[in-house]
């Protein structure tokens, strides 16, 4: 099971742009 | 005229809609010693994304709250109390909606339009890179 930290990790990274 | 460095001046959104923009940006809040300001803004649309009914997205939502607004960081300095009150009591009574963090990333939002922006905008970090 993912820590919080991990979650919250992958949460922000979703959210970053994407290089085009 | 629609190079990169034109779209970052044009506003925030689209600074923080650009990757290298992005990173320059994080690179410069991490000198000010106000990162999580920037991660706090993308938490907030990284969840707005989320499933509703994956279990993943409560855990998220408490991982939001308490890395950024139950304790004193920056983030929750910059926020109303009502609006710590808010997402406190969604949290408490295990109600979670994608727009629940909605109102404070629009004022961290306006806080980093008015001041962490403009300052980036002639700091040397952002100066050098054009």
């Amino acid at each position: 099971i993912d820590s919080e930290d991990d979650l919250l990790q992958e949460c922000i990274s979703s959210a970053m742009p994407k290089k085009k | 005229p629609d190079s990169p460095l034109s779209r970052w001046t044009k506003s925030l959104h689209s600074l923080l809609g650009d990757q290298d923009g992005a990173l320059l940006f994080r690179t410069f809040l991490e000198r000010q010693k106000c990162v999580d300001t920037l991660d706090f803004w993308f938490a907030c649309n990284g969840f707005r994304q989320m499933d509703l009914k994956d279990t993943k997205t409560h855990r998220v939502a408490k991982a939001i709250y308490k890395r950024y607004i139950e304790n004193n960081s920056i983030v929750a300095k910059q926020l109303k109390p009502a609006t710590k009150t808010y997402i406190r009591d969604n949290i408490k009574k295990q109600h979670i909606d994608s727009a629940m963090f909605d109102q404070a990333q629009t004022e961290i939002q306006t806080n980093m339009e008015e001041n962490a922006y403009q300052m980036f905008l002639t700091s040397d970090i952002y100066l050098e890179y054009v």
